[in-house]
This record gives structure tokens, sequence and C-alpha cells, in this order.
């Protein structure tokens, strides 16, 4: 574990806390984008198949269980809650997310580290993440007016990925043969998806004006 | 293994 990779950690806990916070306090998902949400709950259950067959430390296992719970609650919430789900903005949330999964999946049968049930998995749940904020990158273009709880939720859910490529970089430099593109490039273009996310948000905060995605 | 040290990662 280095400090950027903890930074990473933390961050994107907060995304999901800020967006649980949101979700559960006001009861609202005005702006959140129900198809990245499920797109998110699909990378965890991928991505942590081995939660419980293969024991890494108690941090590594309690953090699995929080983004697998929250991502799936998130989802419950949009989707059941009975006040939620009404302000879920379903004729702008159109993006059609399940042809972001096949791509993601042939890629990962195709291009992988080791071809393993878990280990193609594995792979896919990077892929998917890299594609999983589109949903939520077309809503924002969408929807006019992008509160403040939402702007922050994008901002630390691009910001955490920024720092585990930190990570990656410290730990190329620190640890024998610790290369792995794939991981490296879906990590970039995932970060790179936000760049002009970032660019806007940077410049609302510095105008200290409301931000704003142009159409 | 390489690729066993990414596992460690969430």
């Amino acid at each position: 574990m280095n400090i950027f990779r903890l930074a990473g950690d933390m961050t994107h806990l907060f995304s999901v806390l800020v967006l649980l916070l949101k979700i559960h306090t006001i009861k609202s998902c005005a702006g959140i984008s129900l198809k990245t949400q499920e797109l998110y709950a699909i990378v965890f259950a991928t991505r942590y198949l081995d939660i419980f067959t293969n024991y890494i430390s108690l941090y590594n296992t309690i953090m699995k269980l929080i983004f697998l719970g929250s991502s799936f609650s998130i989802v419950w919430y949009m989707r059941r809650h009975k006040i939620v789900r009404r302000s879920y903005d379903k004729d702008q949330d159109t993006f059609r997310h399940y042809f972001l999964m096949l791509p993601c999946l042939i890629l990962a049968l195709i291009i992988n580290e080791k071809f393993t049930f878990r280990e193609v998995m594995w792979t896919f749940s990077l892929y998917l993440e890299a594609v999983a904020i589109l949903p939520q990158l077309v809503l924002l273009q969408r929807t006019r007016n992008i509160d403040n709880l939402t702007g922050q939720y994008v901002f630390l859910l691009g910001a955490y990925r920024a720092f585990y490529i930190l990570n990656w970089i410290y730990r190329y430099f620190t640890e024998e043969h610790f290369v792995h593109w794939i991981t490296w490039i879906s990590g970039l273009v995932q970060t790179l998806l936000y760049a002009d996310f970032f660019y806007y948000y940077f410049q609302s905060w510095k105008n200290n004006v409301k931000l704003e995605l142009p159409a | 293994e390489a690729y066993t040290d990414l596992k460690d990662e969430l």
C-alpha cells in the first residue's frame, strides 16, 4: 500500500458516500445516471469474485464490501425506492449501456493476462469501469443544472483513478516486474474520459460560477 | 506470478 493508492481508495470511498448522502438525505437522484450506477455494480461484482476465497487484508475486504454494498444499494434506491425513483430522469438517461458491455467482454476474452474465468471477469471489469462513466457524462450534458453534490461525485470518481495512475507509476519504480499494460491503458482511458469534465469543473470552481457543460 | 500483485488493489 502506498500513499497514492490510499488517496485513490479514500477518494473513491468519498465519491460513493457523497452519492449515498445525496440520495439518502434529500431523497433525490436528480442528475444521476442509473445506467452508470448499474455498470458500476457489474464492475464490482465481476472484479470482486474472489472476495471470500482470496483474503488479502481486512482493509481490502471491508472496502470491497463497502463498494459492493453501496453500488447495489444505490441501484436499488433508484429503481425501487418510492420517493427517490420519482426524481430519476429516465427520459434523459438513455445511453445504451448494455451495448458497452459486449465489446468489453469480447476485448477481455481476447486481451487478458491469463485465460481463466476469474481473470477474464477481472479484465472485463477493468474495461467496463473505463467506460462506465459515459452515461453519466452524457446525462450531465443534457441536464443543464448540475447540482453541487452530483458535480462533486463525478469529480471524486474521476480523481480516484488519477491517483491510481500515480500508484502504478510508484509501484513500477519500487517493485520488480511490476508491468501491467492492460490495467494501465484502461486506467488512462478512464481518466482521460473525465478530462473535459475536469476542465469545466475547474473553470467553474476558479470563476466561482455554477458548473455548466457545453451541450 | 506477475499478475497476482495487482489483485491486492481494489
